[in-house]
């Protein structure tokens, strides 16, 4: 598999909306 | 277009400080913890400068090695084992490795600090334990203590709890737990419950975790993990009843910041761009999503969407360096290469295939990167989710290829 790793995620608030089955992700909310 | 998908920083600021700081404005109360790189200024654990060549990106090979394992068809399963020790299988392993994130929280009645790590690649929670009949490794602060827990119990053996386990066993009638993880790391003790505490006004009676009487490997000097996995036995899932069943963090953007954990919906939520969660049977506890493509300076590559989705894509807070199927890798160095030519480049490092010697420059100009997802959800990337750098002289992009198309 492709595995997105955390240097990737370090720019943005990664959101498990587990309950509503989906992944977002917050640009600007770790800033 | 060029100044909307390029960006200029000092050289300076690739680099973490060598003192802690910690981002003004955040609050650890309520359901959120703040989270540090273990081995940087900002831990609790006594931070130890981290030989990334030597250490991190080794531990991250075979961290994706664990995870294409487990993800493997012909991965052997761990079962139940009546004997008073518990058997872990010899050829699967669940991911540990780089989960090099930690945040604090409390156990037990009173509550006693514990760091450990946070990994969505794991499950089952687990901390050191005394009497620890067979072995602790070295931890910061003092082992938990279940004699000095008003709240603390053993799991039953015949308990749904314990049946749940992928790998248990039972001594007498207390239930065991094991996890071995992908770098040959193991803990085995009894499956136990106590209060876990994420702040005041936020205890969880009863949490399921293991109390580790054998615990040796790379665990540094953390207590512990807390798996935020798609089990039941994760933090996620057991809180979920009062918080509901999300979770979101902010990695700190370097060693040497802060983030956080939270447990439960975040205001952050209401303004993230979502992909939808994917489930892949192969291992129904890891959070999966559909990647489409990716840009480069505002362009996106010739990829096709089918590269990536042949196999398929998880992301997971453990596993360092994004890995893409060989030709998307491919096209990605590319254009990054392009984007960079007036850089003198610097040797590989490890896995990492695409470096710059910025030595004797003050500011560097990079094209932003962006990764689109399904849905149409897009995470653009700045400076520290573009470059891995140990070194100034050897700034490398934090991408690799896998090693064949259908890993």
């Amino acid at each position: 598999v492709g595995i997105i790793g955390n240097v990737q995620q370090r720019t943005a608030e990664v959101v498990y909306d587990i309950g509503g089955g989906r992944i977002g992700f917050s640009p600007k909310a770790c800033s | 277009g060029e100044e909307q998908f390029f960006r200029t920083v000092r050289v300076d600021t690739l680099l973490p400080a060598a003192v802690c700081s910690t981002r003004k404005g955040f609050s650890t109360g309520g359901n959120s913890l703040r989270v540090v790189h273990r081995r940087g200024p900002c831990s609790p654990l006594a931070g130890v400068k981290p030989n990334h060549a030597r250490t991190l990106l080794r531990q991250d090979v075979l961290r994706v090695e664990s995870l294409q394992r487990r993800l493997s068809r012909e991965a052997s399963v761990g079962g139940q084992t009546q004997a008073s020790e518990v058997a872990l299988p010899a050829q699967r392993g669940i991911t540990f490795g780089t989960a090099n994130y930690v945040v604090t929280l409390g156990l037990g009645t009173p509550g006693r600090d514990q760091t450990v790590v946070f990994d969505t690649g794991s499950n089952v929670c687990w901390v050191q334990c005394q009497p620890c009949v067979g072995s602790c490794y070295p931890q910061q602060g003092p082992v938990f203590d279940p004699a000095a827990s008003s709240t603390y119990s053993n799991v039953s053996c015949g308990s749904t709890a314990c049946g749940n386990l992928d790998v248990r066993g039972c001594s007498g009638t207390t239930c065991l737990y094991g996890v071995k993880y992908g770098d040959n790391s193991t803990t085995v003790g009894f499956l136990a419950t106590d209060t876990l505490t994420l702040a005041p006004g936020y205890a969880f009676p009863g949490f399921v975790f293991g109390c580790g009487q054998r615990n040796q490997g790379l665990f540094g000097k953390v207590a512990g993990l807390v798996g935020l996995g798609r089990s039941s036995f994760s933090l996620v899932s057991q809180a979920s009843q009062r918080l509901g069943k999300a979770f979101s963090y902010c990695l700190p953007a370097t060693s040497s910041s802060t983030g956080h954990l939270t447990i439960g919906e975040s205001a952050a939520s209401k303004a993230a761009s979502y992909t939808p969660m994917l489930t892949d049977p192969r291992d129904s506890s890891l959070y999966f999503l559909t990647l489409t493509g990716i840009s480069v300076g505002g362009q996106l590559l010739p990829v096709s969407p089918s590269v990536f989705q042949s196999a398929g894509t998880l992301i997971d807070s453990g596993t360092v360096i994004t890995r893409l199927p060989p030709s998307a890798y491919s096209a990605l160095r590319s254009a990054f290469r392009a984007a960079m030519a007036k850089y003198p480049m610097a040797p590989p490092r490890t896995l990492l295939d695409t470096c710059y010697d910025f030595s004797n420059t003050e500011t560097i100009s990079y094209p932003v990167v962006s990764l689109h997802f399904g849905g149409g959800a897009e995470l653009q990337l700045e400076l520290p989710g573009i470059f891995y750098v140990a070194d100034i002289s050897q700034a490398c992009l934090g991408f690799a290829g896998n090693g064949s198309p259908g890993d």
